[in-house]
């Protein structure tokens, strides 16, 4: 039984290294995607694809786009009946837009 | 008071990670409505 | 015995970290194909309409969304240089990411929940390097949840 055991622990340890390498990989890929012109000139999406999504249709949906680093900050405030969402940033001004209904 | 903390801003960050942040806002609100319901609603704390 | 709970144990923590390890490569997988997807289905689109959209109509990723009930009254207090916002909400909300915006709009060919179409299995395929085709079709499948040991 130790012995199967030992040998199972080997296949163990072949994946997880095989598991890492593609973790690094695809990570590695992601940022370089996120930082070709390219990509971030058509990385956006449109009011339409917003209201496109059913479980957003008969909401009020803002959109939030923040510099780097901005912190963002939900104070518990059980049974208080105000609920807050408090933004920080310190590497620029944050943009907040309404998504529009149609 | 607690609260949660999160960094935005960023590309592709972990998954699900204003998962606990959405629990905890329904839970707020659904004690809140409770606590209506009793009759009693409690002072409104300012900022 | 003692040796064979200890083989045993360490390979319970093994399998352990190989799962936490699976669902992050699943997360980055699938961010990829989304993000690909959703430049690739931009390019068409500007390319058919000849021109980009107006500027005010999209939102460049990174992004997040706050969504909440229309009867929702929300109070907003903005600072001058814009830098700090404090929303007062008198009912619920929820806030997603870019991606999980991305995951509803089907630009993850329905990966994240194991609804892939033949089609939408190529169109993913085509999206990742050789490497991870492996694990995109046990995605299509649905969620991996046991050990997955690709044969490379």
């Amino acid at each position: 039984k130790a012995f199967a055991l030992r040998k199972e622990l080997g296949d163990l340890e072949r994946a997880e290294k095989s598991l890492d390498e593609l973790i690094h990989s695809s990570t590695t890929q992601l940022k370089q995607l996120t930082e070709y012109k390219d990509s971030q000139r058509l990385g956006y999406v449109t009011y339409q694809d917003i209201r496109s999504v059913s479980t957003l249709r008969d909401q009020t949906v803002i959109a939030v786009k923040a510099p780097a680093e901005t912190k963002l900050e939900v104070p518990d405030t059980a049974g208080q009946g105000s609920l807050q969402i408090y933004l920080k940033s310190k590497n620029g001004p944050i943009e907040v837009y309404l998504c529009p209904e149609e | 008071r607690s609260r949660m903390l999160v960094s935005i801003g960023e590309s592709f960050g972990l998954s699900n990670r204003f998962q606990k942040i959405n629990q905890m806002v329904n839970s707020s609100d659904r004690s809140f409505k409770r606590t209506l319901d009793l009759g009693s609603a409690p002072k409104q704390k300012r900022l | 015995a003692q040796e064979c709970q200890n083989l045993e144990v360490e390979r319970q923590r093994r399998l352990e970290r190989i799962k936490q390890k699976q669902s992050q490569l699943q997360e980055l997988i699938l961010q990829q194909i989304a993000f690909k997807n959703l430049v690739q289905r931009n390019r068409q689109s500007e390319q058919q309409a000849n021109r980009p959209p107006p500027p005010n109509s999209i939102i460049h990723l990174p992004f997040i969304i706050v969504n909440t009930s229309k009867k929702t009254v929300i109070d907003c207090s903005i600072s001058n240089d814009k830098f700090e916002y404090l929303f007062n909400f008198d009912s619920m909300f929820e806030i997603h990411d870019d991606i999980e915006v991305l995951k509803r709009m089907g630009m993850a060919c329905g990966l994240e929940v194991g609804k892939c179409s033949p089609e939408d299995l190529k169109v993913a395929r085509s999206l990742v390097p050789k490497a991870l085709e492996p694990y995109v079709i046990e995605m299509a499948k649905g969620p991996i949840s046991n050990v997955y040991i690709t044969g490379g």
